[in-house]
C-alpha cells in the first residue's frame, strides 16, 4: 500500500511541470524511503532523475515497493483539476492498475478524487556513476533561466566557459551573437542571490539550447540551481527539494 | 561543426 500525501498539491505540480515537456512516459518507483524516477528523452541527450524524500511529504507510507508507470500528459490533466493549496494524496495498492489522486481542501470540506490508469513502461534504468566534475557552480535559478532564454534566441547551441574567476555564456548565430559574463560573489543580505564557484579545471563546453530551455523549467522548484560540469561527461543541473532533488544530465556537443 | 553526444554513451544500462 502506498499513501503519499503532499501538504500542497502545488509541489507535485511544480515537480511534474519541471520535466513533463522533455519526457512523456515515466516509471515512478515508490519505496519505503520515498519516490524515485528516471527517464531519458527521445533523442537520448537528456536524462531526468527525480528523488522525492519522505521529508518532502506531510505523510508517507509505502509498505511494499511499487512501480507506477505514468503518462505525464495524462497526469498533468489530473493535476490541473486540483487547486494549488489543496493537499494531494497519491494512493495505490501493492499491484496497482491505477493510482488514485485525492485532492482535499480542508477549509471547505471539499474532496475531489481522480483515478489514473497506469501503463507498463519498458524503460532502461541507467546507472548514474558518481562523477568527478571539473567545476561546480551554484547560482540563482531565475538568473540562469534568463540567460538560457535570452541567448537561445541567437543560436541552437550555447557555450559555457568557466575559468577561475569568470563564468561566461556565449551564443553565436545567424542574426548575431550574445554573451553574458558573471563573477562569483557573496550577497550577505540576500544569500540566495550569491554565485558560488568551485573550479578544479577550467571548462569550455557546448550544449543544445533546446535542452537547456527544457532544464530551466525546473526553476520553479528552487531559488538556486547547481551546475556541475566536466569536459568528459554529461553536465549535471540540479534543483533541490526540501528533501530530494530534480536532476538533469545533459550530454554535451563535441567538436567534430 | 559540432556533434551532439548522447547520455547512453556515458551511462551504461543497469
Amino acid at each position: 500500500m502506498l499513501e503519499a500525501k503532499f501538504e500542497e498539491a502545488s509541489l507535485f505540480k511544480k515537480i511534474i511541470d519541471g520535466f513533463k515537456d522533455c519526457v512523456q512516459l515515466v516509471n515512478f518507483q515508490c519505496k519505503e524511503d520515498g519516490i524515485i524516477a528516471q527517464a531519458v528523452d527521445d533523442s537520448r541527450v537528456l536524462l531526468v532523475s527525480l528523488e522525492i524524500g519522505i521529508e518532502a511529504f506531510q505523510e508517507y507510507r509505502c509498505d511494499h515497493p511499487v512501480t507506477l508507470g505514468i503518462d505525464l500528459n495524462s497526469l498533468s490533466k489530473v493535476l490541473r483539476c486540483g487547486n494549488n493549496s489543496d493537499t494531494l494524496t497519491l494512493i495505490a495498492d501493492d499491484t496497482p492498475d491505477s493510482v488514485l489522486l485525492l485532492f482535499e481542501d480542508t477549509k471547505k470540506d471539499r474532496i475531489a478524487e481522480y483515478s489514473l490508469k497506469l501503463m507498463d513502461i519498458d524503460a532502461d534504468f541507467l546507472k548514474i556513476e558518481e562523477l568527478a566534475y571539473d567545476t561546480t557552480l551554484l547560482m540563482p535559478s531565475s538568473e540562469f533561466t534568463k540567460i538560457v532564454r535570452d541567448l537561445s534566441q541567437f543560436s541552437d547551441s550555447l557555450n559555457i566557459m568557466i575559468t577561475k574567476e569568470t563564468i561566461k555564456f556565449v551564443a553565436d548565430g545567424d542574426i548575431g551573437s550574445g554573451s553574458v559574463i558573471l563573477k562569483p560573489f557573496v550577497n550577505m543580505d540576500k544569500p540566495e542571490e550569491s554565485i558560488k564557484l568551485e573550479m578544479d579545471q577550467p571548462v569550455d563546453l557546448t550544449f543544445g539550447s533546446k535542452y537547456l530551455q527544457d532544464i530551466v523549467k525546473g526553476s520553479a522548484l528552487s531559488e538556486k540551481v547547481g551546475v556541475r560540469l566536466s569536459s568528459e561527461a554529461p553536465a549535471l543541473f540540479q534543483f533541490d527539494l526540501k528533501s530530494g532533488y530534480l536532476q538533469f544530465f545533459l550530454a554535451p556537443k563535441f567538436n567534430d | 561543426k559540432s556533434k551532439q553526444s548522447t547520455i547512453t554513451e556515458f551511462f551504461p544500462r543497469e
